[in-house]
Order: structure tokens, then sequence, then C-alpha cells
């Protein structure tokens, strides 16, 4: 009698982890915006057998945003799932993997994230600050007003900004605009951009050295920018940033 | 209602006796939360 197909997989078996760690790291190296995600779930795995040792994988998975930006060297097992209060971020993933003599490639893969909904977060916590666009105007003064007071106390490298990552707005009981951004040392020390800021360039991939800035500006009661800006020195490729040979749009 | 009846009839005599203590097992999928569910 044909052999009995073997029994389907279960989500939460060693094999489907494996699977879905490799998904995941799959799409933290090929992601050029926002945050490295974790995995939170694995909602189904499916195995289709082409032949000997020859299988293809469908996984669907559920990812949480993290801290870290998708710039940032720190592996991912390091990195802190973003908590519900601070305004979580799912992501929703379908791969399609290929097994090849036990070895594992991603075929294909489409994800889309959206954050928690607003009323889910006040529900558990009314005075939490909610997610907002980042091409809001408060925003983009705050980045603004953030970086240009970064350049203007650094004995460092001028920084250009490389994009917004999040954006949250508190109006009650003080009215905060919290925002966090990547940014790139560029050819001039801060020195010499007030100089001539249009000669200040990124520096070349070979010479890359990215960072990332929180800020948050009070604007009541009283007026005040707290900025924190921290450079991840030069980087080469690595499996946890390997797309850094390609640059950065 | 007469089918009503006998379908939920058929199925009360097909049901399979289990063992005292029987626990279903988990389904396979989806699988654990590690983090949380939003």
């Amino acid at each position: 009698a044909p052999a009995a197909p073997p029994a389907p997989l279960g989500c939460d078996d060693p094999e489907s982890e494996a699977a879905a760690e490799f998904a995941v790291n799959y799409i933290n190296g090929h992601s050029h915006h926002g945050y490295k995600f974790a995995l939170n779930r694995i909602d189904s795995i499916v195995v289709r057998h082409q032949g000997p040792n020859n299988e293809i994988v469908f996984l669907e998975l559920d990812l949480l945003e993290t801290t870290c930006p998708i710039l940032s060297p720190t592996p991912l097992a390091n990195c802190t799932v973003r908590s519900f209060t601070e305004h979580a971020v799912e992501g929703d993933c379908d791969v399609k993997l290929q097994k090849l003599d036990g070895k594992l490639s991603v075929v294909a893969s489409k994800c889309h994230s959206h954050a928690d909904s607003s009323e889910d977060v006040l529900r558990l916590c009314p005075d939490c600050p909610l997610l907002t666009t980042l091409n809001d105007t408060e925003v983009l003064s705050t980045v603004t007003a953030a970086l240009n007071d970064h350049n203007s106390k650094t004995a460092d490298a001028y920084l250009r900004l490389l994009e917004i990552g999040r954006a949250r707005i508190q109006h009650h009981p003080v009215h905060v605009v919290s925002v966090e951004f990547a940014v790139a040392a560029t050819n001039c020390s801060a020195e010499e951009a007030k100089d001539n800021v249009e000669a200040c360039q990124l520096l070349p991939d070979d010479q890359s050295n990215y960072g990332f800035c929180t800020a948050a500006e009070t604007k009541r009661p009283s007026q005040n920018l707290q900025v924190d800006c921290q450079l991840y020195g030069h980087q080469v490729p690595t499996p946890d940033v390997p797309f850094l040979s390609q640059g950065t749009s | 209602a007469v089918a009503k009846r006998a379908v939920a009839e058929a199925a009360q005599h097909d049901k399979v006796p289990r063992p005292v203590g029987f626990v279903p097992p988990p389904p396979p999928c989806p699988g654990r939360i590690r983090h949380f569910k939003i």
C-alpha cells in the first residue's frame, strides 16, 4: 500500500517555527523602511510535496512591529516588541517558501501593516498619545526643529533626514508631539554646514553612517524640546541589515 | 422539523463515546500568540 501522506504540520511544530523564523528574517532583511517586525503568531502553514526532498510551504504570519529601526544593527532577538500602549503596529504576511534538500528559500512574500485601532488603545489607556500621519504639519515642524537642534549642538558630522519612522501626538493633559526618524551622516561637520549646507551630501555606501533620533516637543503648557540622536557607526551588510549594500532610499 | 430531529438523533447515535478525561488535541493552527493580539 502507498505510504500514507505525512500528517499536516501544526503551526507550533518545530519545522513550522523554523520556516517562520526564516521568513521573518527574509522580510526584515528586504525591508528598507520603518522598523523590524517580530513573529507574533503563525496563522497557517500548508505544505505541498513536489517530489523527493522538494516541498513548497505557504505561510500566513502575524507579526508585530518592534522598536528597532530597520537600519539598526541590533539583532531581532534583542528588539522589543512595541507595547500595546505605544500604539502597536501589526504586520500580516503571506510567504511562499521552497524547501529543497532541507534548505529553505523564499519564493515570494507579500506583507501589509496596520496600526491598532485608536479605540483599542484609548480603551486601555485614555490619555495615551496616538499615531498620527507622518506628513502632519506639527510632525514635520517637530522633526525639523529637532534635527536643527541636534546639528546646532553637535561637534560631529552634520546629519540629514532619511525618513520619519513614526509620530504620535498627545493632546491632554499636555500637548506633546513625539517623533522618531532615521538620519544619516554627511561629509560635512556641523560647523562646515553652517557655511554651505548644500555641499553636505550623504556619505557613499562604503562609508555610510546611519542613525536614529527620537524627539519630544512639548507645546503646552510650556515650550520644551528634547532630542536624542544615536549613530550606528559604519556597518557592513550583516544578516540583520543585509540590504545596506543596496543603499537606502 | 422532522429532518432536523432525525439528523440530531442520528448525530447523537454516531457520536463515538469518549474515555473519561479525554482532552481533544489543540487545533494545529493558528499557532500560539507570542506577544499579544491586536
